[in-house]
């Protein structure tokens, strides 16, 4: 599970 | 981005458009789930609360304003303006089935315990659902109007598109994010059976209905 708080997308 | 992607946003765009200007036009929105479209509302909202957070792009900034503008829009005229055209007899879906189940995942499988993240990854799994209460109607009525089945094919092409774009993103970016795919494979998956009779039936010209 990666954590990726930043979501470019919609 | 990659093209993909972006004919993705475009897809689920051209969706929502086409079904704001489906009901405006015809000043009806029969055969619309409004279940569907308030989930689709609630989607948005806790999706970019992010708007206030972070600044990805003017792309970005935009499209997500544009969503959540035109999903409020398309309530407004299910439940408000065009409220007497509304065939609430047959969205009877229960919303809370997918509600309170979708919300305890996201509580429970999610990439950061915060607040935020958690209503961003409630939106993810509320998303990949959101349509049953519009195709649960198709079913009980069991007909739709082509504008609709448009409409319902953007929205599948829209999630079809994004699984291609994380195939790309995983082999060229090394990219992924396991609740977004898994969700969106179900999501994809939910539109396969309509995708068929979409293909077999409204491109032949004929209309969407389902045998009695």
């Amino acid at each position: 599970w990666q954590r990726r708080v930043l979501h470019d997308e919609l | 981005m990659n093209i993909f992607r972006l004919f993705g946003d475009l897809s689920h765009l051209a969706a929502i458009i086409i079904l704001l200007l489906k009901i405006w036009k015809s000043r009806s929105c029969a055969g619309i789930s409004g279940k569907s479209q308030i989930l689709f509302a609630i989607v948005f909202t806790t999706r970019y609360l992010d708007l206030l957070t972070s600044f990805i792009s003017l792309y970005n900034t935009s499209m997500k304003m544009i969503y959540i503008g035109c999903s409020y829009a398309t309530v407004y005229l299910i439940y408000a303006k065009f409220r007497a055209t509304y065939d609430g007899n047959h969205d009877s879906f229960r919303v809370e089935f997918l509600i309170v189940p979708v919300g305890g995942l996201a509580v429970l499988i999610n990439h950061d315990f915060s607040l935020l993240e958690i209503l961003w990854t409630f939106s993810i799994y509320l998303e990949s659902v959101a349509i049953l209460p519009q195709l649960f109607m198709i079913s009980k009525t069991g007909e739709a109007e082509t504008i609709t089945t448009h409409y319902l094919f953007c929205q599948g092409l829209y999630r079809a598109l994004y699984l291609i774009n994380w195939i790309w993103r995983f082999y060229f970016e090394g990219f992924f994010d396991m609740i977004a795919i898994v969700a969106g494979v179900v999501q994809t998956i939910l539109y396969c059976d309509f995708f068929y009779l979409y293909v077999t039936k409204v491109l032949k010209g004929k209309k969407l209905s389902l045998p009695a």
